[in-house]
């Protein structure tokens, strides 16, 4: 198999506390996120729509439009339906711009689609969640059609609470 | 003389008067809410009555995306919520809620499917979320990037708050260190909101750095080239700068912009709630200028503004009022013998702690309003 993220941070942040490794029959949702194309000319496109010296400036696309140029070729979206169907996996929906799948499966499933992975149930005290602690890999057929899964990792980030009372000590050290 | 930020002290500060506020009927803006962030519409109602007085407003929400979970309303939702809508007033708001349908799912990445299965989605969007880029793959952040850059040629203006830790700080190995810039605030394709103080937290004055405002240079996105004069300009005049082993020259630098990020006062759980602080206080306070600037722009039959930063450090190039310069104050960094606990400090023009500055609506709406 190929690492996707083999640079993801796995390591459960604090804060977390880990519950059980989920039975095979539960189900979970992963998100594949499929290898999109001309993503030099939506570059291009880009600055050229928000450079305020440019004929384009403000010509903008719609959605629908965004999605004929980029969405994955026929060949990425062939070999993922085929991939998903091959596993019997059939409760899947995709997004306007065809560059997102949301399918739902068994732990089983998802253990075999996504070798390495191996799912568990996170709490915080407040709410749980599922990721993998270990990285998942995908068949070498299938790498170069996904840019990654989603599901398996990143935790939540907590790190933008507000800074409360932080206020009320400088403005007293000011006083 | 005041005792904290409310919406008149905003409005006030950055020269929104009380006919600033929206007339077309299309113009819209949003704030997201990941994980645990519910919002009450009773809060927004109450602090429109308490602190809403003095211009045209709305006191609720018009549209909510996604599941509002139950439970007790939080700061971070209540904040985003009361302060976009009272600097963009009277503007159509909506609230993206996505705490994560199924255990398996990340909040942030829902967020992203909602975007891109939505043919209208409000036109100034303001979020409040960020991760360290060591935390998180490479692969996952360039994917996430070009989803900003879908977003930036429908015309959508995205802008994250920069982080609440300064140049942040990773222990590499013994004795050495180095600064730990946030993602999305990383990102080439959005404008990144800092955080400034009052002089006098008491009083209406100019502003200075809130020491607490993310900023640096991104380790995995290279320089665009529309900031590249800007930041050339800082590093060489800056006389006191971090040793360069602390970051990397060449990265996305951020913030782009900045607005106050200390001592507000909210409604949460019905109850006036002050000393609230952050970065994710001073970008919904920008976003909703620039949702009112998108609305000037819309009744003179002029498209959204997108993507603001090459139209932003082109501005700048030239002599205007649109921002005020924030020149005072250096922001937080890793505590150890070399830095001292000090990151970046502001400057004259762009800098790493506070970008361009603040809003000056009426110098921003002349220079972006045409």
């Amino acid at each position: 198999g190929v690492f996707l993220e083999l640079d993801q941070d796995v390591s459960i942040p604090k804060g977390w506390k880990h519950l059980e490794r989920l039975s095979v029959n539960e189900d979970i949702m992963l998100t594949f996120v499929l290898k999109q194309q001309n993503l030099d000319i939506l570059k291009e496109i880009f600055y050229d729509v928000s450079d305020p010296d440019s004929v384009n400036y403000g010509k903008y696309m719609s959605l629908e439009q965004i999605g004929v140029l980029i969405q994955p070729s026929a060949e990425t979206q062939k070999v993922v339906q085929q991939w998903l169907q091959n596993h019997n996996i059939a409760n899947c929906s995709s997004v306007i711009t065809k560059d997102f799948v949301q399918c739902i499966m068994p732990v089983r499933v998802a253990e075999e689609l996504l070798p390495g992975a191996e799912f568990h149930r996170y709490t915080n005290g407040h709410v749980s969640i599922i990721r993998s602690p270990s990285l998942y890999t995908v068949h070498s057929d299938l790498a170069k059609h996904l840019d990654f899964v989603s599901g398996p990792h990143r935790f939540p980030s907590e790190k933008m609470a507000l800074k409360y009372y932080e206020s009320k000590w400088k403005a007293a050290n000011w006083q | 003389f005041h005792l904290g930020v409310t919406p008149s002290i905003v409005r006030k500060r950055y020269n929104l008067t009380a006919s600033d506020v929206a007339s077309f009927e299309n113009s819209s803006q949003a704030v997201s809410q990941f994980l645990e962030q519910y919002f009450h519409p009773a809060d927004l109602a109450e602090f429109m009555k308490l602190f809403g007085g003095g211009f045209e407003h709305r006191s609720q929400v018009d549209r909510i995306v996604g599941t509002q979970g139950s439970g007790k309303a939080g700061l971070e939702a209540s904040l985003d919520v009361e302060y976009i809508m009272s600097t963009g007033a009277n503007i159509s708001t909506w609230i993206f809620s996505t705490p994560g349908r199924h255990e398996s799912q990340e909040p942030f990445l829902e967020w992203m499917l909602l975007l891109n299965n939505m043919s209208s989605i409000p036109l100034v969007q303001s979020i409040s979320y960020g991760d360290y880029e060591d935390s998180l793959s490479v692969a996952y952040m360039e994917r996430i990037s070009t989803e900003f850059m879908k977003a930036g040629v429908r015309g959508v203006t995205i802008l994250f708050s920069s982080g609440d830790d300064g140049a942040g700080c990773k222990h590499v190995s013994k004795d050495v260190n180095v600064f730990s810039p946030q993602f999305p605030a990383s990102s080439p394709y959005v404008t990144t909101v800092g955080g400034t103080s009052f002089k006098n937290p008491f009083k209406i004055t100019y502003e200075v750095t809130d020491y607490i405002s993310g900023g640096g240079f991104s380790n995995v996105f290279p320089m665009p080239d529309y900031q590249v004069q800007a930041v050339k300009s800082y590093l060489s005049t800056t006389k006191k700068l971090p040793p360069q082993t602390y970051y990397n020259i060449s990265g996305r630098a951020y913030p782009d912009v900045a607005a106050l990020s200390d001592n507000y006062w909210i409604v949460v759980n019905r109850v006036p709630m002050p000393w609230v602080s952050g970065t994710s206080a001073s970008t919904p306070v920008f976003a909703g200028i620039l949702a009112l600037i998108n609305d000037r722009r819309f009744t003179k039959g002029l498209p959204s503004l997108g993507f603001l930063n090459p139209r932003l450090y082109k501005l700048q190039q030239q002599k205007n009022d649109a921002l005020f310069d924030v020149t005072e104050g250096c922001h937080l960094a890793c505590i150890d013998d070399q830095v001292q606990g000090q990151g970046f400090c502001a400057a004259p023009a762009w800098d790493p702690v506070t970008g361009w500055g603040t809003p000056n609506y009426p110098g921003l709406l002349e220079a972006l309003g045409n």
